[in-house]
C-alpha cells in the first residue's frame, strides 16, 4: 500500500497516482486508488462527477459505510477501482480531528479489502492534516512526487518529519519508497540541481526516470483519462510505465 | 484589501501575491503582504527563513500579539512589509476551528494597521478551510489565480460558493475583483479554451494580460525574490506590472 504525499500544491500527486495506477493495472495487477482530497481531482480525472456521487470515502469514515459498497470500477481498463472522494470529505477533516485513534480510520476502512487488491495507491491532499495523516498511517510506503523547484524542495524536510511522527506514534513499518521527479524541466540547471540536492540531502532514492514536462498532460483529465491512456506513446506515459515496472517488483512480492 | 485565493494547489497564488505586491510597492504604494499558509512559501520567497522566525501571524491569532510587533519589512524595495507565516500556523487551524467568530480573527488582527498601508494582499493556502475563510472575511475583494487547465476549472464553482457563504454570513461587501490567468501556455488550445469558458461561465472579469509560462519563475524564490525583481525585463514581470497598474486604479481610490 503506497501513500503518494507532498503538502506542496500542484506537484503532480494526483497525476502520479492516476498514471501509476493505470500502468500497474495494464501489467495485470488488481489496483485500488483512494482519493483523499475533498477537491476530488483524482475522482474527476477517472471520469466520475464528484458532485453527482451519492457515496464517497467520507461515508466510510463518518457513517461506517463498507468500503466495498463505495468502491467503483474504472472504465477503460480491467483491474482498476477507486474509492472516490466528494466535497463531503471536508467534513471528515473536522469530524476526525478531535477523535482518539482518528489516524487509523482509513486503515480500518481498507482492511476488509486487503485480499481483493494487489496494490493500493492513496492520493493525498496538499496539506499535512488529518486526511494525509490517515494516508500515511494506512500505507506501507510513501512515494513523494517532487516538482524540481525551490518551493517544493523546502517542504521535503517537513514531510519527512511528519512521516517520522507517524512512524513513532501510529505506523512503525512506514518507510519512504522514493521520490518521483515530476514536471521535470530538463532545459534548466535549476531542476537538475534541486533533484540532485534532494536525493543527497535527505538520503532518498530518486525513482527513474524523471517525468518530463509536456503539454500532453493538461488535456488528459478533461477526457477522464491519465497520460498513459490519453497519449500512450508519449514520453510521459513511458516514464510512468517505467516507474510502475520498478514498483511492481515490490507490489508483486508484498 | 485583496485575498488571493484558489483551493487548487500550485496555481501561482504565492507567485501572484509576491509579484503584485512588489509591483505595487514599485509604484509607490505602501503594501502589506499576509502569509496565511503554514507552509510559509511567501515568507520564504521574500527572503526569510520561516523556521528561524520567532513570531508569525499565528501569534496574532492565538496569543493576541499585536500585528505591528510581528510585521517585517522586506529588503530590496521600499514600502513592502509582510506578516509572515511559520509552521505554527497549522496550530491556528485547529485552534480557530471550534471558536465562535473565528472567521473574523484576521480582520481583527489587521484593523489597527489600516492607516499604515494602501494595499493589503493576502496569500491563502490550497484549501477552503478556516485560514482561507479568514482571508476572505478580512478582504474587500478576491483575486483568483487560475492555471488554465481542466483540474483548475473544476474548482472555480466551489470557490465561488464559498465566497458566497462568506458574503452571507461574515462579510457582505466581499466581491470577486477578477481572475489572473497564471502559467498560461499559449501554445495549446486547451489553455485558451479554459480561460474563455471560465470568464463566460462564471461571469468573472479576466484581468489582462495573462501571465505566460516561463522558466524564469522557478529561479526567483530561491534567491528570495519575485519575478519582477529577478527578471525585471521579462514578459512575466511586465505582465504582473500591467495587472498591478490595473489594480492600482482600485487601490489608490479605496
Ligand atoms: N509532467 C507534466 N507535464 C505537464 N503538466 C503536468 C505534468 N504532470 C502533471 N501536470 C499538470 O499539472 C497540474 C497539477 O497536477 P496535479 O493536479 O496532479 O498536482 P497535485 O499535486 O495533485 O495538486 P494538488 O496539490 O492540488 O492535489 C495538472 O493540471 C496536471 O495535468
Ligand atoms: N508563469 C509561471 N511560469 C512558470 N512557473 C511558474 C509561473 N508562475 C508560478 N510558477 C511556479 O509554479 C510553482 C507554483 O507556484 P506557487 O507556489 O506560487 O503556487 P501556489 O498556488 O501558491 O501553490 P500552493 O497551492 O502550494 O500554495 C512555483 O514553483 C512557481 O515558481
Ligand atoms: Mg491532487
Ligand atoms: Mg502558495
Amino acid at each position: 500500500m503506497l501513500a503518494v504525499a507532498n503538502q506542496k500544491g500542484g506537484v503532480a500527486k494526483t497525476t502520479t497516482v492516476h498514471a501509476l495506477g493505470f500502468a500497474l493495472a495494464e501489467r495485470g495487477r488488481r489496483v485500488l486508488l483512494v482519493d483523499l482530497d475533498p477537491q476530488a481531482c483524482l475522482t474527476f480525472s477517472l471520469g466520475f462527477d464528484p458532485d453527482a456521487l451519492d457515496r464517497s470515502v467520507h461515508d466510510c469514515f463518518v457513517r461506517k459505510t463498507k468500503a466495498a459498497d463505495v468502491c467503483r470500477q474504472v472504465s477503460g481498463v480491467d483491474g482498476l477501482a477507486v474509492l472516490p472522494a466528494t466535497i463531503d470529505l471536508a467534513g471528515s477533516e473536522v469530524h476526525l480531528l478531535t477523535r482518539t485513534g482518528r489516524e487509523h480510520t482509513l486503515a480500518r476502512t481498507l482492511a476488509p479489502l486487503a485480499d481483493d487488491f494487489d496494490v493500493v495507491l492513496i492520493d493525498c491532499p496538499p496539506s499535512l492534516g488529518v486526511l494525509t495523516i490517515n494516508g500515511l498511517t494506512a500505507a506501507a510506503e510513501v512515494i513523494v512526487p517532487l516538482q524540481c523547484e525551490a518551493l517544493s524542495h523546502r517542504g521535503v524536510g517537513q514531510l519527512l518529519d511528519t512521516i517520522e511522527d507517524v512512524r513513532l506514534f501510529a505506523n512503525d513499518g512506514l518507510r519512504v519508497r522514493g521520490v518521483v521527479a515530476t514536471m521535470f524541466d530538463e532545459r534548466t540547471r535549476h531542476g537538475r540541481d534541486v533533484l540532485a540536492s534532494v536525493g543527497e540531502r535527505y538520503g532518498l532514492e530518486v525513482l527513474d526516470p524523471p517525468v518530463r514536462k509536456s503539454v500532453r498532460f493538461a488535456e488528459a483529465p478533461a477526457r477522464g483519462m491519465c497520460i498513459v491512456q490519453h497519449a500512450p506513446r508519449s514520453p510521459g506515459a513511458e516514464a510512468y510505465r517505467a516507474i510502475a515496472a520498478t514498483l511492481d517488483g515490490v507490489a508483486a512480492g508484498s
